[in-house]
């Protein structure tokens, strides 16, 4: 090996060795590395370059068209336009056990309510111990009913009457909960499907805890192929995860990151700032 | 888990005829890529596996030619991080018995309160549970509702804002009731919650109980290793319980966590129903990822 590909495979290796050390899943970073050492293909190293500060230039390019979905999502606006035909937008939360679906559901009710839309909740956890009670509480904190049936019922139909009961009130948003489930469980991964065709919904978000890490990128994977998902939120970024898991989830969906959580409380939920996103993994 | 990466690693070092210094060096970035993928701290594996290098290299060629000398060293490097077995919480008949539960947002505490309840109830142990969650809308009554099930009592009290006073009152009441066995849920925290790393502190200080146990879960990347450090620096953590380990999680985190607390692991949970839960046995567990 030249000394120029000897550096090289230094600095990818170092590099490969940050990015999982800020929870970026392994096969990520893999395709990351990938990328750069492809876009140095047949270029010149010279010889008074460094190459770390080349690779590091090239990784904020990377990184940014990782970040960087086909299509955004603004969500106020989505709903305006699905508002404006007299439809209801649905949405549906999906992810593995404690993640944070339930607590998100909260605070983009309060954040959709703050914006001055109505809103109906759909119980369609019907598994876990007290997810209902879990979910009244939030919902009647924010001003919001629920649609819910009892324990064991069918997930799929509740949130079908909540979509019934929008369609007949004339309400904008449609908030679906919906159970924990590892995608390895292949009964569980049948009924979401089941839950998402009966209801059709607008958006299918991911909600995955920001703490997780190589288990990130198979939770995206899954859930996009099981039932695709449109949009993502990263669940306790004040735990002082690094946030790896936004470039695991962002690169196997190609969907937009829309929101982070950063706290238990309604108005703990910012909008993804790409740019900020970027220069801190990069610190 | 952790097993099906290391495998793959364990399966080539099968295939070779010997093992030389540069196979020694390809199997340790295989071993590496392993662990890294398996979610264990990225310091702690090239702590592993130097300390691996190093024996393998050191050691006269001829014996670290046999493959199963290097399994050897990989196995016994795994077992050094993991600890032993734990010896079992020592229940002192006819005194009370307190274990109070731990961890971070979601990880599965109390889930796993009315797992550890079912499993001594089995033992045949009076248990009761005991919720100072004040926080989580729905806390009690996920409580309540999961031991029901198995005919266990739960205390606790709606009106209580208050965890540290309501983790003593309720505590008190059930060791009235001449419970032997008393099992306290907690609210979730994570280490930059400083308020409520302190609010755990002064609960174990107030509790006194015989075991502190760590929950942590299965899928918890690179911030297990200080996450958990923080949790055993506010309280005297005694052991580790790792749920979700019937999904896709590798169960990497588990190990950083008991590099950073030096303790060991007691349960995993395999499951959301109630006896989804096993003693963890480090040896197996190692054996089963070496294969
Ligand atoms: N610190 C912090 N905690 C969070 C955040 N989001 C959710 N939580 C907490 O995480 C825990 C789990 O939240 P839930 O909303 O019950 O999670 P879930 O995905 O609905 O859980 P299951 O329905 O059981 O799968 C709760 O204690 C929440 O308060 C966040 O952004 N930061
Ligand atoms: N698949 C699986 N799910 C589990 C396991 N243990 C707990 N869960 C699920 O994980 C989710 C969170 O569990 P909880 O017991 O509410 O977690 P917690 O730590 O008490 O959460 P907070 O009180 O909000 O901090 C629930 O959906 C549980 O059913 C397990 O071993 N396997
Ligand atoms: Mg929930
Ligand atoms: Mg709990």
């Amino acid at each position: 090996k030249t000394l120029t590909e000897k550096k090289m495979d230094e600095a990818i290796n170092d590099l490969k060795l940050l990015l999982v050390s800020n929870d970026v899943a392994m096969d990520t970073a893999d395709e990351i590395c990938n990328k750069i050492i492809d876009s140095f293909k047949g270029e010149q190293i010279g010889r008074l370059t460094s190459t770390k500060k080349m690779v590091f230039d090239t990784l904020k390019d990377v990184i940014t068209g990782i970040l960087t979905p086909e299509n955004e999502v603004d969500l106020l606006d989505e709903i305006k336009k699905k508002s404006k035909k007299n439809e209801p937008y649905v949405i549906v939360f999906i992810g593995v056990n404690g993640t944070g679906k339930t607590t998100t559901m909260a605070k983009i009710a309060y954040f959709l309510k703050k914006n001055g839309f109505s809103i109906v909740a759909a119980a369609s956890d019907t598994f876990r111990a007290a997810a209902i009670e879990q979910l009244s509480y939030h919902m009647n904190n924010v001003g919001i009913r629920v649609i819910k049936h009892s324990y064991k019922s069918d997930p799929a139909s509740v949130a079908y009457d909540a979509i019934e009961h929008a369609k007949a009130k004339n309400i904008d948003v449609v908030l679906i909960d919906s159970a924990g489930r590892q995608v390895s469980d292949k009964n569980l991964m049948i009924e979401i499907q089941k839950i998402c065709r009966i209801a059709q919904p607008d958006l299918k978000i991911l909600i995955a805890d920001s703490l997780a890490g190589n288990d990130a990128l198979y939770q995206a994977r899954e859930f996009d192929k099981h039932v695709g998902i449109d949009a993502n939120i990263l669940t306790k970024l004040d735990a002082d995860a690094r946030g790896g898991a936004a470039l695991s989830i962002s690169f196997e969906t190609k969907k937009p990151l829309l929101f982070i959580g950063v706290g238990q409380n309604y108005e703990d939920l910012i909008p993804f700032d790409r740019d900020f996103f970027i220069s801190s993994i990069l610190d | 888990k952790l097993g099906r990466s290391l495998d793959n690693t364990i399966r080539k070092i099968r295939r070779l005829p010997q093992v030389d210094k540069d196979a020694i060096n390809a199997l340790i970035q295989d071993l590496q890529r392993a662990l890294l993928s398996a979610d264990v701290k990225v310091e702690l594996v090239f702590e592993m596996t130097e300390n691996i290098k190093k024996e393998a290299m050191n050691t006269k060629l001829q014996k670290a030619r046999r493959k199963d000398f290097i399994i050897k060293l990989i196995h016994d490097e795994l077992i050094k991080i993991l600890g032993g077995k734990p010896a079992p919480i020592r229940i002192k008949p006819g005194k009370k018995n307190v274990i109070l539960l731990v961890g971070i947002q979601g990880s599965g505490k109390t889930t796993t309160v009315a797992k550890l309840a079912k499993y001594y109830l089995a033992k045949g142990f009076k248990v009761a549970t005991v919720t100072s969650d004040t926080w989580r809308p729905g806390a009690y009554e996920q409580l309540v509702q999961l031991t029901e099930k198995i005919g266990v009592r739960c205390f606790g009290n709606l009106n209580e804002k208050n965890s540290i006073k309501i983790a003593v009152k309720e505590t008190k009441k059930a060791i009235l009731e001449a419970f032997d066995i008393i099992i306290v849920d907690t609210a979730g925290r994570h280490k930059e919650e400083k308020e409520l790393m302190e609010e755990m502190t002064k609960i174990e200080q107030s509790l006194k109980p015989n075991e502190v146990i760590l929950v942590i879960d299965g899928t918890l990347g690179q911030q297990a290793y200080s996450q958990a450090e923080e949790f055993a620096k506010a309280t005297n953590l005694g052991s580790i319980i790792i749920t979700k380990l019937d999904g896709t999680a590798k169960g990497g985190g588990a190990l950083s966590a008991c590099a950073a607390t030096g303790v060991g692991i007691r349960f995993i949970g395999i499951g959301e129903k109630i006896d989804e839960f096993e003693e963890f046995e480090p040896i197996k567990f190692v054996g089963t990822l070496l294969g």
